[in-house]
């Protein structure tokens, strides 16, 4: 369902070219549980937002549910991240006047989804990541770990086919990266939703069946473990 | 050098009171290296916040360095965090439109450093969190964890005495943190500073003689572990 090839970043410092990602090649199934993890600076979150169609890459091609990015125009390509991917971000980008009921239920209502729909399927997730009580608060009166939390929930909120985040769990103590994982897994599992994350976590890590190692912008190890 | 007395923080939320802090008691020495750890939302930032001067408390009092910052004009409190205290915030706060050297420099020029001197101790700091060649990159040229180093290297180049710093490692691999930790517990033998560090890893914990664990607004746990 995610698929990319030959995958190339490159930044330019003044005149200075920085490589972020050197030619990764990845092929993802329908229903996979994978980790990215590698070294800070080695292109975790560079990857996961060319592979979100969030930036473009400089060489090579990314497919998600079949469709090449460069071949959509830039209406599709929001219709089809709208609709089909789910961004959690290492830095949240919640809306800072919005709460996070309202944070949650915005992509709902770009999707044109009830009112009535949004508001349960916002409570419920929030409720799911521990925030219950918290819906009315806009993130600068909620903890890191609690704005983290809110940016997960509304990714999963849109009910999308493959979900990319950036260090969830970053922010949050055992037990709660422990409940936000059982999460995602139960997700994975019931409704076959497609999870990449990127990660430093070693928890993380732990429950991922597919664990890829990036290091200096090239998939350095990409290994299947057994379920346990 | 670090001292609080039932320090209460409460907000409201509308009319709903959130009592962050419910009556902490609290005393460091100098030289001291204590981690501060915690359920998501219990409470540590807030804390962090309050004992650096940042935040006032609703009931309570916070001395640094023998001064009540209760009885400080909003200028000497402005002054002793200048010259004192080194913060490093959860969320990094850099300023976007400096670079990483120009970041780190920002503090020591406030303090009154000359240029050349200035100079060379952002380098030697950026340095020394492994940000060489990286110095003259904005934040949004970086990685999540290069900017949270950043922010760490411009709390350090200020020489405080007291660090407080937010969740340092959350978005680091285990081999950066560890030369973090290292770099902290070097400052911290030989210049004598002062760490109270909030974190969600146990990496760090382990790295600490002191160990604070807070819930719910409160001081849960408070042990010294033997060198090991
Ligand atoms: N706009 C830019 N200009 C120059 N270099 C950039 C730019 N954006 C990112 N980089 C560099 O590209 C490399 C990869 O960055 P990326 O954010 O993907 O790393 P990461 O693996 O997510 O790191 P972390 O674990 O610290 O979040 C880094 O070395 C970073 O400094
Ligand atoms: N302005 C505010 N209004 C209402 N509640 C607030 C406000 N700021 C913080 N809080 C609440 O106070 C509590 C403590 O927040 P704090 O940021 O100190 O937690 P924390 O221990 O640092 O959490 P984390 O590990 O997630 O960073 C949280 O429940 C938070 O939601
Ligand atoms: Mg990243
Ligand atoms: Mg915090």
């Amino acid at each position: 369902i995610v698929e990319c090839r030959n995958l190339k970043k490159r930044y330019f410092q003044g005149s200075v070219p920085v490589d972020a990602l050197r030619g990764v090649d990845l092929q993802v199934e329908k229903g996979d549980f994978v980790s990215l993890s590698g070294p800070s600076g080695s292109g975790k979150s560079t990857l996961l937002n060319v592979l979100g169609g969030l930036d473009n890459p400089s060489e090579g091609s990314v497919k998600i549910a079949g469709q090449d990015l460069s071949q959509l125009s830039k209406g599709d390509l929001a219709d089809l991240r709208l609709q089909r991917i789910g961004f959690v971000f290492q830095a949240y980008n919640l809306i800072p006047v919005l709460s996070a009921e309202e944070n949650v239920e915005f992509i709902l209502q770009l999707q044109g989804v009830g009112a009535a729909e949004r508001r349960q399927r916002a409570r419920m997730l929030l409720a799911q990541v521990g925030l219950t009580g918290m819906e009315s608060r806009r993130p600068a009166q909620l903890s890191g770990g609690q704005q983290q939390r809110v940016a997960v929930a509304r990714a999963l909120a849109a009910k999308p086919s493959v979900v990319l985040a950036d260090e969830p769990t970053a922010n949050l103590d055992s037990a709660t990266a422990e409940s936000l994982l059982s999460l995602m897994a139960e997700l994975n599992q019931e409704s076959g939703i497609t999870f990449i994350v990127a990660t430093h976590d070693p928890r993380v890590i732990a429950h991922t069946r597919r664990r890829i190692v990036l290091t200096d912008g090239q998939i350095d190890q990409d290994v299947r473990v057994s379920e346990d």
